[in-house]
């Protein structure tokens, strides 16, 4: 017996939102700790990692650990049932190849109840190592996905620089380049508009912007993302969603000449 | 042009 609840229902759809463009289809891992999912995209350059901890929902019920095979798309056109200030309720029984998605309206006068088919996925868990990163920049995530958003109209990739001036976000394309440079602000009196940088060396790395642009659709879970940077490693894009966890995207860069 | 990097060649499968 795997139960949820979530009265803010809304953080599913957005985390659903976060990374419908990225997988396909996924393995949702059912624990006593929480709800998660590990997958690649289908091109094996990126990965998310999503947490959701039991202690977030307002019930919470998991009798044995096992995995829930879904087509992120057809999750998606299920949770479009739901209102944002829906109650969800997830369930699903031992053996069964459907899960139940129930949407209660906040004034209990409405409920939907969705059933959706399972898929067998054959997936692997990949093992991340924990790393010390070069560098660390946290800013505000509606700044990041408009950097983002800006340098797709010039180039396809953007070189992130991390150096004492500051974190440098840079393009080059057919029509010109463009460079944008974020510099530390930790004075601001909220924390969610800081940028602030930790950096133990200076770090450049090349990414495809088409993959972090898509990260930036979970800028809504989070009013900071936190950006970790390593020479010749993967990129970690994390958005914390409050009290339940987080969307850890990876991006391997691109390398060599 | 750099060569885009796959995420496999970081993180083992376990």
């Amino acid at each position: 017996m795997f139960e949820l609840r979530l009265v803010q229902g809304s953080l599913l759809k957005r985390v659903i939102d976060a990374i419908k463009d990225l997988v396909n289809d996924a393995n949702f891992d059912c624990s006593s700790t929480g709800f998660s999912l590990q997958a690649m995209d289908s091109s094996h350059v990126a990965l998310v990692a999503l947490l959701l901890r039991s202690e977030g929902f307002e019930h919470f019920r998991c009798d044995r650990t096992f995995s829930m095979g879904m087509s992120i798309a057809n999750m998606a056109k299920m949770l479009k049932c739901a209102s944002n200030d829906d109650i969800i309720t997830i369930k699903a029984d031992d053996g069964t190849d459907t899960v139940t998605f129930m949407f209660e309206s906040p004034s209990q006068d409405k409920i939907s109840d969705i059933e959706m088919k399972l898929m067998d996925i054959d997936s692997d868990h990949l093992g991340i190592p924990d790393a010390e990163y070069d560098a660390i920049v946290r800013m505000p995530s509606s700044e990041f996905s408009s950097i983002c958003s800006s340098l797709s109209s010039i180039g396809d990739t953007v070189t992130i620089t991390v150096s004492k001036q500051g974190v440098t976000f840079s393009t080059k394309g057919d029509i010109g380049s463009g460079n944008i440079t974020c510099r530390q602000n930790s004075s601001t009196e909220k924390p969610e508009e800081a940028t602030i940088i930790e950096m133990k060396e200076p770090v450049c790395l090349t990414f495809a912007l088409k993959y972090i642009t898509t990260f930036t659709k979970a800028t809504s879970l989070s009013s900071q993302v936190t950006i970790s940077l390593s020479s010749d490693m993967p990129v970690v894009v994390e958005y914390k969603i409050a009290e339940m966890g987080h969307v850890r995207y990876y991006l391997a860069p691109k390398i060599g000449e | 042009d750099p060569k885009q990097g796959n995420i496999l060649s970081f993180f083992k499968r376990k």
